[in-house]
C-alpha cells in the first residue's frame, strides 16, 4: 500500500474499508468519510510513504513539526491506534475522529475522554494521573502555578468527581461529573468535522466526475 | 481561586487536544 493520489485510488479501491460501512458505524455521512480520506492521504504520506499515519506524521499535522512531542497528543494518538500496532490506518482514523463529531453522542465522548485520562489503563482515573496531566498542561502552556495551587485544583476537582470517596474516579462517577461540568468535555467536539466536505471537496468532486 | 478551577477543564485546553490543527492547510 503506497501513496497513490486519490484520483486513482479512493478509500474503496485501496481496501481502507467501505465508506458506506464506516458511515453507518459512525457519525459521518459517506461523503464525509470520502472527504476525510483526502486528509488521511495527506497525513499518511507526509513523511513515511506507506499510507499509514505514524506518530511523527501525526505530530507534523498537529504542530507543523514532526519532532514536537506533546503529552496529550500522544494520548490521542495511542487511543486512535485501536489495533495497538503503532500506526493509524484509515478505518481507525475515521472511527476515532467520529467521536469528535459535533453530532456524536455525548456518551461516546464521555467514554473516550475517560480512556484518555485513565493513563495507566486501570479502569479508573487516579489522583496521581490527574496531577500528572495538570503538570503536563502547565508544562506546555505559559501558565505558572505554585505546587500548593496545583494541589488545591487537583484535590478540589478530584473530590468533586470521586463521589464515593474511594480515592479513584470510576466510569459512573465520571459520567456524573461531566454532566455537572460540561466544560470537561470541551475538547471532545470538533466543529471542523461539521464542514469536512467543504474543507476537503476534491475527492468527492473527482469521485463524482468519474462516476 | 484554585478551589473554583476544574482540573479537567484546564487539561482540555491542551494544544495536544486541538485536533482542529489537522484541518489547517
Amino acid at each position: 500500500m503506497g501513496c497513490a493520489s486519490s484520483s486513482q485510488f479512493g478509500p474503496r479501491a485501496v481496501g481502507h474499508g467501505d465508506p458506506a460501512v464506516l458511515a453507518s458505524d459512525t457519525s459521518f455521512t459517506v461523503n464525509e468519510v470520502e472527504a476525510l480520506y483526502e486528509l488521511y492521504r495527506r497525513m499518511s504520506c507526509s513523511i513515511i510513504k506507506d499510507g499509514l499515519i505514524h506518530k511523527e506524521e501525526f505530530q507534523l499535522a498537529m504542530f507543523r513539526n514532526s519532532k514536537k512531542a506533546n503529552f496529550f497528543a500522544d494520548r490521542v494518538f495511542d487511543l486512535f491506534d485501536l489495533k495497538r500496532n503503532g500506526v493509524i490506518d484509515f478505518e481507525e482514523f475515521v472511527r476515532s475522529l467520529s467521536v469528535f463529531h459535533p453530532r456524536a453522542p455525548t456518551s461516546e465522548k464521555t467514554a473516550f475522554a475517560f480512556k484518555l485520562y485513565d493513563l495507566r489503563g486501570t479502569g479508573y482515573i487516579e489522583k496521581e494521573e490527574l496531577r500528572e496531566m495538570v503538570l503536563a498542561l502547565l508544562d506546555e502552556s505559559d501558565l505558572c502555578l505554585s505546587d500548593s495551587v496545583v494541589e488545591a485544583i487537583v484535590d478540589n476537582t478530584f473530590n468533586q468527581a470521586d463521589s464515593n470517596g474511594d480515592g479513584k474516579i470510576d466510569p459512573e462517577e465520571w459520567k456524573e461529573f461531566v454532566k455537572k461540568n460540561p466544560a470537561a468535555l470541551r475538547n471532545m467536539s470538533l466543529p471542523y468535522l461539521q464542514d469536512i466536505t467543504l474543507a476537503f471537496p476534491s475527492f468527492i468532486m473527482r469521485s463524482e466526475a468519474n462516476d | 481561586k484554585p478551589e473554583s478551577m476544574n482540573a479537567f477543564a484546564l487539561i482540555s485546553r491542551s494544544q495536544g487536544f486541538n485536533l482542529g490543527n489537522l484541518f489547517e492547510k
